[in-house]
């Protein structure tokens, strides 16, 4: 069960 | 966005707030690491080059711009602005950026989630940030007097990384986000390198002393 990725963080 | 994420964000921009208001105000940047301060240049560079590519948010957007924007500049006042310069501790700023910039692209080659140019240059810029504050914590071991405005600065730098992990604990077991291995370990090194510099940093805040790092 995977959502948004880590590039959406800094 | 949950809560740790975003306090982990502002402290990080209050840090730069405040290492800016040091060189702006104070026209000094003593005590401050120009090398730190360039890898941190590297290391928005090569993270956020998908910031032409890919939108995520208008908060997203606004903040990778200003982290680029304030990380130039401050190396810009360290090298160039003529009275900041002259308070620069050069002499005992001498940690050579190419042992750390090297093992980590060498890590991000060998170490990635996809071998494209976009993710090996995201996974450099996190293991190259996970070591990047060692000449300014090398330089602070070398300091007599570390005044509070870099102490603070260097707490805040790392309290922002430790809210980060509070974050990926949080997507973790609340949002329902993959493990992600690379992010997650070289950002607690990152929290981990910092755990000396706490533990004097509290130790002279609760005794109300002058902060000085054992030699």
């Amino acid at each position: 069960p995977s959502k948004a990725d880590m590039h959406d963080e800094l | 966005m949950n809560a740790f994420r975003l306090a982990g964000d502002m402290t990080h921009l209050l840090s730069i707030i405040l290492l800016l208001h040091k060189i702006r105000a104070m026209k000094s940047c003593a005590g401050i690491s120009l090398r730190t301060q360039e890898l941190y240049v590297i290391v928005f560079v090569t993270r956020y080059v998908d910031l032409s590519m890919k939108y995520y948010s208008f908060y997203n957007s606004i903040m990778k711009i200003v982290f680029l924007g304030t990380s130039i500049s401050i190396v810009w006042y360290m090298r160039y602005h003529k009275v900041v310069k002259q308070t620069y501790n050069k002499d005992v700023d001498t940690f050579r950026h190419i042992f750390l910039i090297l093992p980590c692209f060498v890590l991000a080659l060998l170490i990635n989630r996809a071998f494209t140019v976009i993710e090996v240059l995201w996974t450099f810029s996190l293991y190259l940030e996970a070591v990047a504050i060692l000449p300014q914590l090398v330089l602070l071991q070398r300091s007599r007097n570390i005044d509070n405005l870099t102490g603070n600065y260097v707490f805040l730098l790392g309290a922002y990384r430790a809210f980060y992990l509070l974050n990926w604990i949080y997507r973790f077991f609340i949002e329902n986000h993959q493990v992600r291995w690379i992010p997650w370990l070289s950002g607690l090194l990152q929290t981990a390198i910092y755990a000396d510099f706490f533990y004097y940093y509290i130790k002279s805040w609760k005794n109300r002393e002058k902060l000085k790092l054992p030699a």
